[in-house]
């Protein structure tokens, strides 16, 4: 992860936000539950507290807006940029802007939130039958005042469940008009129009007077999109007309025909060939959520990770079930985590030095085990035997990362190696010194992401390190694992306080915070890490990928499952000489 | 539904941001948004050294091959849709 240059952060952890206008994408109530979603996810794993108001300057103003909108950093139509947010501070500082020339959805197609009908604001059920015929995109069939509605299940025959869709003949948003819908014609400027319009505007949205006279009575509303509408082109968000004429042919759906890149279009007039009005017909789109979880951690002063699997990786990509990755975590945890980033130093963020390594605190006191928060042991450890050569060791009982640096653990020593402050290796430290009341050979170790607490395994006995304070040593019984097995070999940290502890073949998934393995493990290594070796003697998480160590060697397993590295624990991640 | 048929002439449609850059004007820009390279480095170094230095950059720091050519991945990810916050300096 990454922090902005001087570890830029709020000085409050009551936050406030207020969203100053809404894209015509898609009901305003899900954009709102997309935001509130958003900002959970930081809030879950920090003290943070997040409270929408509708009026007055917020900490984190959002805006949707395109092309040039305001700051100075223009948007580029559809694809490309997709937002972005500024990082804490007073002004423009921590607020968060959203191209609206893209197609904003939750990730999978548009999202067509009914209004009225007998389905209570259900979203369409595309495609669904009625009068026997099935439909993909909302219809005026069946009525007579011209209003698009759908069904809400796959069959309006058999079930009569059905609302009206987002149209500008049902309603408008902002503007001044609380929601009325247009009024059709109405003049602006003198001349009359029978649609929405982008004139007199040079932000692209559409409007419409919600009188019949805009220039007499200058009451107007924004134009929701329907679900037919357009993105980008030279129309954007006007709707599909259909049939459309095209070279001459007729359609009645979004075709690629006249493109190369198979890209689904429509005309926005029954006529292309005559009017030229034409866009891209509505795709997977953006998920307003996950771009907004991004910007937000903008936003809480995170900068760009090079974890491909993190939130805060710079391009999007879809996930279906969202999990904050532990780099996220660890990262918006550094800044707000209990006491383990820096403290808010002035009443308005000010840029601190340097950003320093996890700060450790001298001689904390801990309440009770569940509320603290525990800092790494007081100090830095003192190299007892710097002669002892990590480079000469053939294997380690050991390797694990605690705080950011890899330890390797070898008869009551161990080394430090970190990756990120190129210290080479340092070491060997006495495990007494820092870890009073482990025995001297241990099988196992792993720092739990969310709480720091260091767990050591040896034998069938395990013991728990909150800083100084020591739990154990307790049976591993005590977590479910039962007597035939002899010795924990390693572990992997999972998302949501999990974590998997590997013994011979098989492996089991602790819930750190109850401190019990989950039901139905153990169940075979060989089942999902497939192609390492089954008998490995340590197993770590490392840079967010899974070693397995037997002998001198490790292999190495991305997130995915795939074994993407084999190689030297002493040349490749000891980068011994 | 029925397979297209194989498209008809291409049009070019009013109004398309086509994107007429070359690829090394592609990456130029990009690099040059999100921080990988300063627009001074861009006019003074040698354009080659300056363009490989800055792609191996950002190669390494979105997690792709180090090879500081313009190769297909790199494109991809310069196509890619992603958050406007540069990735290096502030």
């Amino acid at each position: 992860f990454l922090t902005f240059e001087g570890d830029l952060k709020w000085d409050h952890m009551d936050l406030t936000y207020r969203v100053m206008n809404y894209s015509p994408d898609l009901d305003r109530a899900v954009i709102d539950d997309a935001f509130r979603r958003a900002f959970k996810v930081w809030s879950d794993v920090t003290p943070l507290t997040f409270t929408q108001i509708y009026s007055g300057e917020a900490d984190i103003m959002i805006m949707f807006g395109s092309q040039e909108h305001g700051d100075g950093y223009p948007f580029d139509g559809k694809d490309g940029l997709l937002a972005h947010a500024f990082p804490p501070g007073q002004g423009i500082q921590g607020d968060a802007h959203f191209d609206d020339d893209e197609l904003w959805t939750l990730g999978t197609g548009i999202v067509v939130k009914t209004r009225h009908g007998n389905a209570n604001g259900a979203d369409c059920h595309f495609p669904f039958v009625f009068e026997g015929r099935s439909y993909s995109r909302c219809i005026t069939e069946g009525r007579t005042d011209g209003l698009p509605w759908c069904a809400t299940t796959g069959s309006y025959d058999r079930d009569k469940k059905y609302g009206f869709c987002p149209s500008e003949l049902l309603y408008t948003t902002g503007g001044n008009s609380d929601g009325s819908p247009c009024v059709f014609p109405f003049i602006f400027e003198g001349t009359s129009y029978d649609a929405c319009t982008t004139d007199g505007r040079s932000d692209g949205y559409r409007w419409c007077a919600t009188t019949a006279n805009f220039d007499q009575d200058k009451k107007y509303g924004f134009c929701p999109n329907r679900d037919t509408a357009v993105v980008g082109g030279n129309s954007q968000g006007d709707p599909c007309v259909f049939p459309f004429t095209f070279l001459g042919q007729s359609y009645s759906t979004c075709t690629s025909q006249g493109r190369q890149d198979g890209k689904l279009w429509c005309a926005t007039t029954s006529n292309y060939d005559t009017d030229k009005k034409w866009g891209f017909c509505p795709d997977r789109g953006y998920s307003i959520f996950l771009v907004a979880a991004h910007e937000f951690g903008h936003s809480l002063g995170l900068d760009h990770s090079s974890v491909r699997e993190a939130l805060m990786y710079p391009m999007y990509s879809y996930i279906q079930d969202f999990q904050l990755h532990p780099d996220d975590v660890q990262g918006i945890q550094y800044l707000y985590g209990r006491g383990s980033g820096p403290e808010p130093t002035a009443s308005t963020p000010v840029p601190t030095e340097k950003p320093q390594p996890m700060p450790t605190e001298a001689g904390s006191t801990f309440t009770t085990e569940e509320e603290e928060e525990t800092p790494e042991p007081t100090g830095e450890p003192i190299p007892v035997d710097p002669s002892r050569d990590a480079c000469a060791e053939k294997n380690f009982d050991a390797i694990t990362e605690i705080n950011g640096e890899l330890h390797f653990f070898k008869d009551g020593k161990y080394w430090t190696h970190s990756s990120f402050w190129k210290m080479g290796i340092q070491g060997a430290f006495s495990v007494a010194d820092t870890w009073p009341g482990l025995p001297l050979v241990i099988d196992a170790a792993f720092q739990d992401l969310l709480t720091k607490r260091i767990f050591f395994f040896a034998g069938r006995q395990f013991w728990v390190f909150s800083g100084k304070t020591m739990l154990g040593p307790r049976g591993i019984e005590k977590l479910g694992i039962g007597k035939g097995v002899g010795r924990i070999s390693g572990a992997l940290q999972r998302g949501r306080g999990k974590v998997l502890l590997f013994s011979g073949e098989n492996y089991w998934r602790l819930d750190v915070k109850v401190q019990r393995v989950d039901k139905g493990y153990p169940r075979a290594t060989d089942d999902i890490f497939t192609g390492v070796p089954l008998d490995a003697h340590n197993v770590f998480l490392y840079q967010d990928k899974y070693h397995f160590c037997r002998g001198s060697f490790y292999w190495r397993m991305t997130p995915r499952y795939q074994v993407d590295r084999v190689g030297y624990v002493k040349y490749d991640i000891l980068q011994c000489p | 539904a029925p397979l297209q048929s194989k498209p008809q002439a291409v049009v070019t449609f009013p109004g398309e941001l086509l994107s007429n850059l070359s690829d090394v004007e592609l990456a130029e820009n990009y690099l040059l948004r999100f921080g990988y390279t300063t627009g001074a480095e861009a006019r003074t170094g040698s354009k080659h050294v300056s363009l490989a230095k800055a792609l191996r950059r950002m190669q390494k720091q979105l997690g792709l091959k180090e090879t500081g050519e313009l190769d297909a991945d790199t494109l991809e990810a310069m196509r890619a849709p992603r958050c406007g916050v540069p990735d290096v300096g502030p």
